[in-house]
């Protein structure tokens, strides 16, 4: 564990209580895409599998069940407790674009041709995309309220902080996992619009919109 | 090794 490291799993895990909080104080999920949301839920359902199998350590247990029960706790919200302020109309990005590629390049593309093994390269595939229904709906709106914003950014932020991590294991520990890596470059990239959006207008006091 | 460190990050 080093510092990048430990940044990027913080700033993951503000991203998480950030969105259940927006959702739970304003009684409402305007903005958000349960498309998205399903994707996570996804993601960390298939990636950590691993907890049935392997032990690592009381953190890394700890931090895996609170990813997958904060990403169904949302979707409960989303989709069950204020269904009425979900934005479906907006939320239209199509996920078999997303989902069919990504299974067939995990099928195709891993360590190893193993079932579990094949359930984690797919999750990292998927996570590296899972944000694009999200994105296109805030294209699609023109605009973003703040608290999403901050949502978006730390949870951008967190791939960025484990690129890091990646290159000081790469020079310190001689790690380097060229799967995770690439996604991982993927997922960061997708953000970059974004980054820039929210430095040069969020972070200076004004609302996240698009230039129509 | 690299599959511990898979099962490690998150």
């Amino acid at each position: 564990m080093n510092i990048f490291r430990l940044a990027g799993d913080i700033a993951h895990l503000l991203a998480v209580i950030i969105l259940l909080l927006k959702i739970w104080k304003s009684r409402s999920c305007a903005g958000i895409s349960g498309r998205s949301q399903l994707l996570f839920a996804i993601v960390y359902t298939t990636r950590y599998l691993d907890l049935l199998t392997n032990f690592v350590s009381i953190y890394n247990s700890v931090m895996k069940v609170v990813f997958i029960a904060a990403s169904y706790a949302t979707l409960y919200l989303m989709y069950m407790k204020f269904k009425a302020t979900y934005d479906h109309n907006h939320d239209t990005f199509r996920i078999e674009f997303l989902l069919i590629p990504v299974t067939a390049l995990a099928l195709l593309v891993n360590h190893e041709f193993s079932v579990l093994e094949i359930l984690w390269t797919f999750s990292i595939y998927l996570e590296s995309v899972a944000i694009l229904p999200q994105l296109f709906m805030v294209s699609k709106t023109g605009e973003a309220e703040s608290i999403t914003s901050h949502y978006l950014f730390a949870l951008g932020s967190y791939r960025a902080l484990y690129l890091l991590n990646w290159i000081y294991r790469y020079y310190f520990e001689g790690f380097f996992d060229p799967i995770a890596v690439v996604a991982g470059v993927v997922q960061t990239v997708l953000y970059c619009d974004f980054f820039y959006l929210y430095i040069t207008k969020v972070l200076k006091g004004k609302k996240l919109s698009l230039p129509a | 090794d690299d599959a511990a460190d898979k099962h490690d990050e998150l």
